[in-house]
Protein backbone atom coordinates (compact mmCIF):
# COMPACT_ATOMS: atom_id res chain seq x y z
CA UNK A 1 0.00 0.00 0.00
CA UNK A 2 1.12 3.62 -0.24
CA UNK A 3 2.49 5.40 2.35
CA UNK A 4 -0.53 8.05 1.95
CA UNK A 5 -3.10 5.27 2.68
CA UNK A 6 -0.81 3.94 5.11
CA UNK A 7 -0.65 7.22 7.28
CA UNK A 8 -4.42 7.58 6.57
CA UNK A 9 -5.28 3.83 8.55
CA UNK A 10 -3.19 5.58 11.38
CA UNK A 11 -5.29 8.75 11.55
CA UNK A 12 -8.37 6.71 11.57
CA UNK A 13 -7.49 3.94 14.12
CA UNK A 14 -6.11 6.68 16.53
CA UNK A 15 -9.63 8.28 16.27
CA UNK A 16 -11.65 5.56 16.48
CA UNK A 17 -9.46 4.55 19.71
CA UNK A 18 -10.09 8.24 21.29
CA UNK A 19 -13.70 7.73 20.41
CA UNK A 20 -14.20 4.16 22.12
CA UNK A 21 -11.59 4.49 24.86
CA UNK A 22 -12.51 6.79 27.72
CA UNK A 23 -9.26 7.26 29.46
CA UNK A 24 -6.13 7.69 27.23
CA UNK A 25 -2.61 7.32 27.96
CA UNK A 26 -2.09 10.95 27.79
CA UNK A 27 -4.51 11.81 30.17
CA UNK A 28 -3.45 8.76 32.98
CA UNK A 29 0.34 9.59 32.74
CA UNK A 30 -1.29 13.15 33.49
CA UNK A 31 -2.72 11.72 36.40
CA UNK A 32 0.01 10.13 37.73
CA UNK A 33 2.54 12.84 37.14
CA UNK A 34 0.46 15.23 39.20
CA UNK A 35 0.03 17.78 36.14
CA UNK A 36 -3.61 17.16 35.46
CA UNK A 37 -4.66 20.53 37.45
CA UNK A 38 -7.54 19.66 40.02
CA UNK A 39 -7.70 15.94 38.85
CA UNK A 40 -5.81 14.46 41.94
CA UNK A 41 -6.91 11.00 42.34
CA UNK A 42 -8.18 9.28 45.60
CA UNK A 43 -5.28 6.62 46.63
CA UNK A 44 -5.81 3.46 48.04
CA UNK A 45 -3.31 2.17 50.09
CA UNK A 46 -5.25 -0.01 52.81
CA UNK A 47 -8.79 -1.10 54.11
CA UNK A 48 -9.71 1.75 55.53
CA UNK A 49 -9.38 3.80 52.06
CA UNK A 50 -10.50 0.85 50.32
CA UNK A 51 -13.57 1.88 52.21
CA UNK A 52 -13.60 5.67 51.35
CA UNK A 53 -13.01 5.06 47.99
CA UNK A 54 -15.81 2.74 47.50
CA UNK A 55 -17.95 5.44 49.24
CA UNK A 56 -16.67 7.70 46.75
CA UNK A 57 -17.42 6.06 43.61
CA UNK A 58 -20.81 4.97 44.90
CA UNK A 59 -22.10 8.60 46.29
CA UNK A 60 -20.84 10.26 43.59
CA UNK A 61 -22.56 8.94 40.22
CA UNK A 62 -19.50 8.37 38.13
CA UNK A 63 -19.49 8.17 34.44
CA UNK A 64 -18.49 4.29 35.08
CA UNK A 65 -22.11 4.24 36.70
CA UNK A 66 -23.75 5.75 34.41
CA UNK A 67 -22.28 3.85 31.31
CA UNK A 68 -23.50 0.43 33.80
CA UNK A 69 -26.90 1.77 34.09
CA UNK A 70 -27.19 2.93 30.08
CA UNK A 71 -25.74 -0.46 28.92
CA UNK A 72 -28.14 -2.56 31.63
CA UNK A 73 -30.65 -3.13 29.06
CA UNK A 74 -28.88 -5.18 26.84
CA UNK A 75 -27.86 -7.56 29.61
CA UNK A 76 -24.30 -7.22 28.75
CA UNK A 77 -23.28 -5.29 32.64
CA UNK A 78 -26.66 -5.16 34.41
CA UNK A 79 -25.87 -8.14 36.59
CA UNK A 80 -22.84 -6.73 38.54
CA UNK A 81 -24.56 -2.95 38.47
CA UNK A 82 -26.66 -4.86 41.26
CA UNK A 83 -23.86 -6.30 42.82
CA UNK A 84 -22.45 -2.97 43.61
CA UNK A 85 -25.15 -0.47 43.78
CA UNK A 86 -27.53 -0.41 46.65
CA UNK A 87 -27.43 -4.03 47.29
CA UNK A 88 -25.47 -5.70 50.05
CA UNK A 89 -21.75 -6.30 49.28
CA UNK A 90 -20.85 -10.04 48.63
CA UNK A 91 -18.24 -11.39 51.95
CA UNK A 92 -14.92 -10.01 51.80
CA UNK A 93 -12.85 -7.58 51.04
CA UNK A 94 -11.39 -9.35 47.63
CA UNK A 95 -14.50 -10.18 46.63
CA UNK A 96 -16.08 -7.60 46.62
CA UNK A 97 -13.13 -5.58 44.53
CA UNK A 98 -13.07 -8.87 42.43
CA UNK A 99 -16.35 -8.01 41.67
CA UNK A 100 -15.65 -4.35 40.62
CA UNK A 101 -12.82 -5.60 38.29
CA UNK A 102 -15.16 -7.60 36.17
CA UNK A 103 -17.72 -5.12 35.65
CA UNK A 104 -15.00 -2.67 34.32
CA UNK A 105 -13.64 -5.55 32.29
CA UNK A 106 -17.14 -6.21 30.42
CA UNK A 107 -17.78 -2.69 29.79
CA UNK A 108 -13.99 -2.82 28.19
CA UNK A 109 -14.34 -5.88 26.29
CA UNK A 110 -17.39 -3.69 24.82
CA UNK A 111 -15.22 -0.75 24.30
CA UNK A 112 -12.74 -3.32 22.30
CA UNK A 113 -15.62 -4.72 20.36
CA UNK A 114 -16.61 -0.90 18.85
CA UNK A 115 -12.77 -0.64 18.00
CA UNK A 116 -12.58 -3.55 16.30
CA UNK A 117 -15.29 -2.68 14.62
CA UNK A 118 -14.26 0.57 13.11
CA UNK A 119 -10.82 -1.59 12.09
CA UNK A 120 -11.33 -1.30 8.27
CA UNK A 121 -12.36 -4.78 6.75
CA UNK A 122 -13.31 -5.88 10.21
CA UNK A 123 -16.99 -6.43 9.84
CA UNK A 124 -16.64 -8.25 6.28
CA UNK A 125 -14.94 -11.17 7.81
CA UNK A 126 -16.80 -13.99 8.53
CA UNK A 127 -19.05 -13.14 11.86
CA UNK A 128 -17.67 -16.09 13.50
CA UNK A 129 -14.32 -15.36 13.01
CA UNK A 130 -14.74 -11.80 14.24
CA UNK A 131 -16.41 -13.94 17.47
CA UNK A 132 -12.85 -15.82 17.53
CA UNK A 133 -10.51 -12.96 16.93
CA UNK A 134 -12.56 -10.74 19.86
CA UNK A 135 -12.38 -13.78 22.45
CA UNK A 136 -9.05 -14.68 21.84
CA UNK A 137 -7.59 -10.64 21.69
CA UNK A 138 -9.95 -9.37 24.00
CA UNK A 139 -7.83 -10.02 27.37
CA UNK A 140 -4.46 -9.52 25.67
CA UNK A 141 -6.00 -6.29 24.75
CA UNK A 142 -7.15 -5.26 28.34
CA UNK A 143 -4.52 -5.96 29.97
CA UNK A 144 -1.55 -4.14 27.41
CA UNK A 145 -4.13 -1.28 28.20
CA UNK A 146 -3.37 -1.70 31.38
CA UNK A 147 0.05 -0.39 30.98
CA UNK A 148 -0.75 3.37 30.53
CA UNK A 149 -2.73 3.22 34.15
CA UNK A 150 0.54 1.68 35.55
CA UNK A 151 3.48 2.42 37.49
CA UNK A 152 5.58 0.76 39.62
CA UNK A 153 3.47 2.03 42.46
CA UNK A 154 0.24 1.27 41.48
CA UNK A 155 -2.67 1.56 39.38
CA UNK A 156 -5.16 3.90 38.34
CA UNK A 157 -8.93 2.48 38.42
CA UNK A 158 -12.08 3.62 38.16
CA UNK A 159 -11.55 5.82 34.90
CA UNK A 160 -8.60 7.74 36.89
CA UNK A 161 -10.29 8.89 40.03
CA UNK A 162 -8.67 6.26 41.83
CA UNK A 163 -5.05 4.92 42.30
CA UNK A 164 -4.59 1.64 44.03
CA UNK A 165 -1.16 1.08 45.61
CA UNK A 166 0.77 -2.26 44.26
CA UNK A 167 1.56 -2.73 48.02
CA UNK A 168 -2.49 -2.93 48.97
CA UNK A 169 -2.99 -5.33 46.05
CA UNK A 170 0.38 -7.57 46.85
CA UNK A 171 -1.64 -7.56 50.26
CA UNK A 172 -4.72 -9.19 49.73
CA UNK A 173 -5.12 -12.74 50.15
CA UNK A 174 -4.11 -15.68 48.00
CA UNK A 175 -4.44 -16.05 44.76
CA UNK A 176 -6.08 -12.40 44.69
CA UNK A 177 -3.01 -10.76 45.70
CA UNK A 178 -1.11 -13.16 42.82
CA UNK A 179 -3.43 -11.69 40.04
CA UNK A 180 -2.30 -8.24 39.00
CA UNK A 181 1.81 -8.65 39.84
CA UNK A 182 2.45 -10.26 36.40
CA UNK A 183 0.59 -7.07 34.54
CA UNK A 184 2.82 -4.56 36.88
CA UNK A 185 5.83 -6.39 35.43
CA UNK A 186 4.95 -6.56 32.45
CA UNK A 187 3.94 -2.82 32.41
CA UNK A 188 7.14 -1.20 33.86
CA UNK A 189 9.06 -3.17 30.78
CA UNK A 190 6.15 -2.14 28.71
CA UNK A 191 6.25 1.60 29.60
CA UNK A 192 10.03 2.41 28.60
CA UNK A 193 9.04 2.03 24.88
CA UNK A 194 7.18 5.22 25.63
CA UNK A 195 4.14 4.22 23.07
CA UNK A 196 1.71 7.14 22.88
CA UNK A 197 -2.02 6.75 22.07
CA UNK A 198 -1.55 6.51 18.73
CA UNK A 199 1.00 4.24 18.35
CA UNK A 200 -0.84 2.13 20.58
CA UNK A 201 -4.36 2.26 18.40
CA UNK A 202 -2.32 0.78 15.70
CA UNK A 203 -0.82 -2.06 18.29
CA UNK A 204 -4.31 -2.77 19.75
CA UNK A 205 -5.49 -3.36 15.98
CA UNK A 206 -2.62 -6.09 15.08
CA UNK A 207 -3.38 -7.98 18.23
CA UNK A 208 -6.94 -7.91 17.36
CA UNK A 209 -5.77 -9.30 13.63
CA UNK A 210 -4.05 -12.37 14.69
CA UNK A 211 -4.30 -14.67 12.28
CA UNK A 212 -3.29 -17.85 13.84
CA UNK A 213 -5.98 -18.11 16.63
CA UNK A 214 -7.91 -21.32 17.15
CA UNK A 215 -11.15 -22.39 15.36
CA UNK A 216 -10.83 -19.41 12.67
CA UNK A 217 -12.63 -20.17 9.19
CA UNK A 218 -10.89 -18.22 6.61
CA UNK A 219 -7.25 -17.16 8.00
CA UNK A 220 -6.50 -14.80 4.30
CA UNK A 221 -8.41 -11.84 4.89
CA UNK A 222 -7.32 -11.62 8.27
CA UNK A 223 -3.65 -12.13 7.72
CA UNK A 224 -3.88 -9.65 4.81
CA UNK A 225 -5.66 -6.80 7.15
CA UNK A 226 -3.05 -7.50 9.68
CA UNK A 227 -0.18 -7.04 7.15
CA UNK A 228 -1.46 -3.74 6.36
CA UNK A 229 -1.67 -2.50 9.83
CA UNK A 230 1.25 -4.08 10.51
CA UNK A 231 2.92 -1.66 7.83
CA UNK A 232 1.02 1.48 9.07
CA UNK A 233 2.27 0.71 12.59
CA UNK A 234 6.21 -0.20 11.31
CA UNK A 235 5.89 3.67 9.35
CA UNK A 236 4.30 5.12 12.02
CA UNK A 237 6.74 4.52 14.79
CA UNK A 238 9.77 5.60 12.40
CA UNK A 239 7.98 8.85 12.52
CA UNK A 240 6.92 9.04 15.57
CA UNK A 241 9.88 7.72 17.83
CA UNK A 242 12.75 8.37 14.74
CA UNK A 243 15.13 8.08 17.33
CA UNK A 244 14.36 4.58 18.94
CA UNK A 245 15.67 2.01 17.29
CA UNK A 246 14.08 -1.23 16.22
CA UNK A 247 11.06 -0.11 18.02
CA UNK A 248 8.43 -2.14 15.47
CA UNK A 249 10.70 -5.09 16.76
CA UNK A 250 10.17 -4.51 20.16
CA UNK A 251 6.71 -3.65 19.90
CA UNK A 252 5.88 -6.98 18.53
CA UNK A 253 7.88 -8.99 20.97
CA UNK A 254 5.72 -7.82 23.55
CA UNK A 255 2.94 -9.96 21.99
CA UNK A 256 4.52 -13.01 23.31
CA UNK A 257 4.23 -12.35 26.71
CA UNK A 258 1.31 -11.05 26.37
CA UNK A 259 -0.20 -14.48 25.37
CA UNK A 260 1.73 -15.79 28.46
CA UNK A 261 0.09 -13.41 30.64
CA UNK A 262 -3.50 -14.31 29.60
CA UNK A 263 -3.18 -18.05 30.01
CA UNK A 264 -1.75 -17.15 33.53
CA UNK A 265 -4.85 -15.36 33.92
CA UNK A 266 -7.01 -17.71 33.14
CA UNK A 267 -5.53 -20.34 35.05
CA UNK A 268 -6.16 -17.87 38.32
CA UNK A 269 -9.90 -17.39 37.35
CA UNK A 270 -10.45 -21.64 36.64
CA UNK A 271 -8.83 -21.33 40.56
CA UNK A 272 -11.36 -18.98 41.89
CA UNK A 273 -14.25 -20.66 40.46
CA UNK A 274 -13.29 -24.31 42.51
CA UNK A 275 -11.86 -22.58 45.32
CA UNK A 276 -14.07 -19.40 45.80
CA UNK A 277 -17.88 -21.10 46.54
CA UNK A 278 -19.36 -17.58 46.51
CA UNK A 279 -17.49 -16.72 43.61
CA UNK A 280 -19.71 -15.39 40.45
CA UNK A 281 -18.23 -14.68 36.96
CA UNK A 282 -20.18 -12.45 34.57
CA UNK A 283 -21.73 -14.06 31.68
CA UNK A 284 -19.52 -12.20 29.24
CA UNK A 285 -16.31 -12.91 30.51
CA UNK A 286 -17.68 -16.57 31.13
CA UNK A 287 -18.18 -16.79 27.72
CA UNK A 288 -14.99 -15.48 26.13
CA UNK A 289 -12.82 -17.94 28.96
CA UNK A 290 -14.63 -20.84 27.86
CA UNK A 291 -12.61 -23.12 26.88
CA UNK A 292 -10.13 -20.35 25.32
CA UNK A 293 -6.37 -22.25 26.17
CA UNK B 1 -23.14 -19.18 18.09
CA UNK B 2 -24.79 -19.92 21.42
CA UNK B 3 -21.75 -20.50 22.89
CA UNK B 4 -20.81 -16.73 22.33
CA UNK B 5 -24.14 -15.13 22.17
CA UNK B 6 -23.13 -11.83 24.18
CA UNK B 7 -20.14 -11.40 21.97
CA UNK B 8 -22.11 -12.11 18.90
CA UNK B 9 -24.76 -9.07 20.25
CA UNK B 10 -22.18 -7.10 21.01
CA UNK B 11 -20.74 -7.22 17.32
CA UNK B 12 -24.03 -6.78 15.62
CA UNK B 13 -25.81 -4.16 17.42
CA UNK B 14 -24.05 -0.81 18.84
CA UNK B 15 -24.62 -0.86 22.31
CA UNK B 16 -22.22 2.25 22.96
CA UNK B 17 -23.94 4.77 25.53
CA UNK B 18 -23.45 7.53 23.32
CA UNK B 19 -25.77 6.12 20.57
CA UNK B 20 -28.61 4.55 22.84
Amino acid sequence: PEAADLRALARHLYEAYLKYFPLTKAKARAILSGKSGDNVPFVIHDIKSLMEGEQLINNGQTSFQEQQIATAGHGVTHTFTHCNIGSEPPDGVELRFFYSCQSRSAEAVREVTEFAKSIPGFVNLDLNDQVTLLKYGVIEVLILMMSPLMNKDGTLISYGQIFMTREFLKSLRKPFCQMLEPKFDFSVKFNTLELDDSDMALFLAVIILSGDRPGLLNVKPIEQLQETVLHSLELHLKINHPDSLQLFAKVLQKMTDLRQMVTDHVQLIQLLKKTEVDMFLHPLLQEIMKDLY
Amino acid sequence: KEKHKILHRLLQNSTSPVEL
